[in-house]
This record gives structure tokens, C-alpha cells and sequence, in this order.
């Protein structure tokens, strides 16, 4: 029989936070002309052995919770980006050129142990 | 943190923070292609970033290159009919090794109302410049033609291809020595219209702006899986 979790646990295990990276607050508002900003999203949470298969986990997070088990100083897994999406940038460069392009893995979409 | 902001400007493919001098308005065809990929990123569909839709090719980094070349005053016009003539040179230096190109179009934005109501017709003539400007001589030699035609009134931006001799440029960096524009009057000119075309000659070398769109694909950004199916 399952043993609900304390609310304040859940709380702080691994899964995705919002954070919004305004181009203004690093200045680069002045090249950048499309977007404004961008919804990035980062990881952060505990990966305890536990609950390490129903947090999203890789079969290497598993492997490396059971060898931390054997021997402590084996890190524990990281919560880390499991999944990541592109964003298209409109910017002007030096030579006031206007360019479009795409970066991969900039927005955080999941996140798991691993 | 500002040896960490450099690291990350050169994954953006940048040398250092840029600073423009002036905003660059953004054509239409690059406002539209950023729309379509922000809508296709809310819907999670991110498939299809290394094919241009609007365009029909392949690529994935648009750039609009701006004209840093320079009107021409020849004491002796090459033709009487010369309204103007100006250098176009084009920097494709920022185009990385990696880049295939795909797609160099130039504008000429000739201005909207440039030849309202002018009499005679004008005549566009483009040609490269294949050899170094030497000497005092104050125009450069124009060397293959690449492009001969009439422009009828009114005017906005008119589109030439110039992907063979923008991949000859990539080639070869030393021989992009730019091309040489030249508006020609066509036709017999009486006083009146003279007068008139002076006028018209004088508003086309204010509003003349000229611009390289290019089109690169980047492989290591574009893997073959994620083109699109012919």
C-alpha cells in the first residue's frame, strides 16, 4: 500500500521551475530585436534513491542510485533537463546585419534524475 | 561574468557583444519566418527549422546583409543616359566554413515612389567588378554583366538571384571586389524632361538601399533526419 508522501518532500524533488530570461536585464535588448525574452525553465529538485524510477529518471540515474547504495560516495543522480526545446532569435550583429537563426536546447521542457 | 557571457556568445555564434549602430528595420520575409517558428515552438512542433516554407529551400541561418559600398561620381559618365552609379559591396565574412549556402538575393529598394509620373523609362544595369580598383581612376572597371533590365514606375524593391556569384565570393574572398550599379534613362530626353529626370536622379540616390539576403544551412545544426521529406 502506497504511503503518501509528506507535501514539504514533494516539494522539493526534482522537477521543472519557470524562470524567464528577460533580454533586458542582461543588456541585450540593444542587439536582440525578436524575442524579448524567452520562458527558459530550469531543473532543480532531489533525486532520492526511493522515488528514483517515478521521477523521470535514466537507466543510468537507476544504476549509479543503486551503486551510491553500495558505496556513499558515489554522488547522488542530478535533477537535470530530460527534455529541451529551440528558440529563433531576430538580432542585428556589428555590422548592423539583421539575422535569424535558431538555437537548439535553449527552453527546458522536462526534467529528471540522471 | 563577462568572460561567461563571451563563452556564450560564441555558441551564439558571435565574436563579442554587438553594439548596432542603427536599427535595422526587419523585411517582412524575415518577420514572418520568426512568427511561424514562435507559433510552431508554442505548439511544440520545433520539426522543420533547417527547411524555409516561405522560401522553398533549405536553411537554417537567414541574413540580411547590409551595402557597405558607395555612390560613384565619375568626372565622365560612362553613358550620357547615367542617372547613377553606385558600388554594392556585400561582407559574407560572417558566414562560417560549416555554412552551406543556399540562397543569396539581393534588394534594391528603388523607393516607392522613385519615377511617379516620370516621363522617359530607367534601366537597370548590374554588373561584378572583377578587377581591383587602382589608381585615382574614380569608377571601378564593371566586368560581367549579370543584369540588363527596364524599370517601370512606381518602384518598391526588386529581387535579383545572385546565389552562383555569392558562392564564387565564399570561394574566393579576394575576388568579391562587389558589383557595380548603374541607372540608366532610356530613350530620347528633351529639356523639360531633363530638368525632371535631374530631380528624380537626385530623390533615387537618397532613397536607393540595397540589401543581400542569404540563406545558409548549417549540417551539424540541420541533421539529415530533420530535413524536411522531399
Amino acid at each position: 500500500e502506497a504511503v503518501p508522501a509528506p507535501q514539504a518532500f514533494c516539494r522539493n524533488l526534482c522537477h521543472r521551475h519557470q524562470l524567464f530570461i528577460n533580454f533586458r536585464d542582461l543588456g541585450w535588448h540593444k542587439w536582440i530585436i525578436a524575442p524579448k525574452g524567452f520562458m527558459a525553465n530550469y531543473c532543480h529538485g532531489e533525486c532520492p534513491f526511493s522515488l528514483t524510477t517515478s521521477l523521470n529518471s535514466s537507466n543510468y540515474a537507476f544504476m549509479q542510485a543503486l551503486m551510491r547504495a553500495v558505496d556513499p560516495e558515489v554522488p547522488q543522480a542530478a535533477c537535470i533537463p530530460t527534455k529541451l526545446s529551440p528558440i529563433s532569435m531576430l538580432y542585428q550583429d556589428n555590422d548592423d546585419n539583421v539575422i535569424l537563426r535558431h538555437y537548439e536546447d535553449m527552453v527546458v521542457d522536462e526534467c529528471g534524475c540522471g | 561574468s563577462q568572460f561567461q557571457e563571451s563563452v556564450f556568445l560564441q555558441f551564439l555564434g558571435l565574436d563579442k557583444v554587438p553594439s548596432p549602430q542603427t536599427v535595422q528595420p526587419v523585411p517582412s520575409i524575415l518577420k514572418k519566418i520568426f512568427q511561424d517558428r514562435e507559433a510552431a515552438a508554442t505548439t511544440g512542433d520545433s520539426h522543420g527549422l533547417c527547411y524555409i516554407k516561405d522560401l522553398g529551400i533549405q536553411g537554417n541561418i537567414l541574413r540580411l546583409l547590409l551595402d557597405q559600398g558607395r555612390f560613384l561620381y565619375p568626372k565622365k559618365p560612362s553613358q550620357a543616359s547615367s542617372c547613377l552609379q553606385k558600388l554594392l559591396y556585400f561582407n559574407l565574412s560572417s558566414i562560417t566554413d560549416k555554412e552551406e549556402l543556399t540562397m543569396a538575393q539581393l534588394g534594391l529598394d528603388l523607393g516607392p515612389t522613385t519615377y511617379y509620373k516620370l516621363g522617359p523609362e530607367l534601366e537597370l544595369a548590374l554588373s561584378l567588378v572583377e578587377e581591383p580598383h587602382v589608381g585615382d581612376w574614380p569608377v571601378p572597371l564593371p566586368g560581367k554583366m549579370l543584369v540588363l533590365q527596364s524599370v517601370p514606375w512606381p518602384q518598391g524593391v526588386v529581387h535579383f538571384n545572385l546565389l552562383r556569384v555569392a558562392k564564387g565570393w565564399r570561394n574566393n574572398p579576394w575576388k568579391n571586389l562587389g558589383l557595380l550599379l548603374e541607372i540608366l534613362v532610356k530613350g530620347n530626353r528633351d529639356v523639360g524632361v531633363n530638368f525632371q529626370l535631374q530631380d528624380t536622379c537626385a530623390r533615387l540616390r537618397r532613397s536607393l538601399r540595397a540589401s543581400l539576403l542569404v540563406v545558409t544551412l548549417h549540417p551539424e545544426q540541420c541533421h539529415p533526419s530533420s530535413r524536411k521529406r522531399r
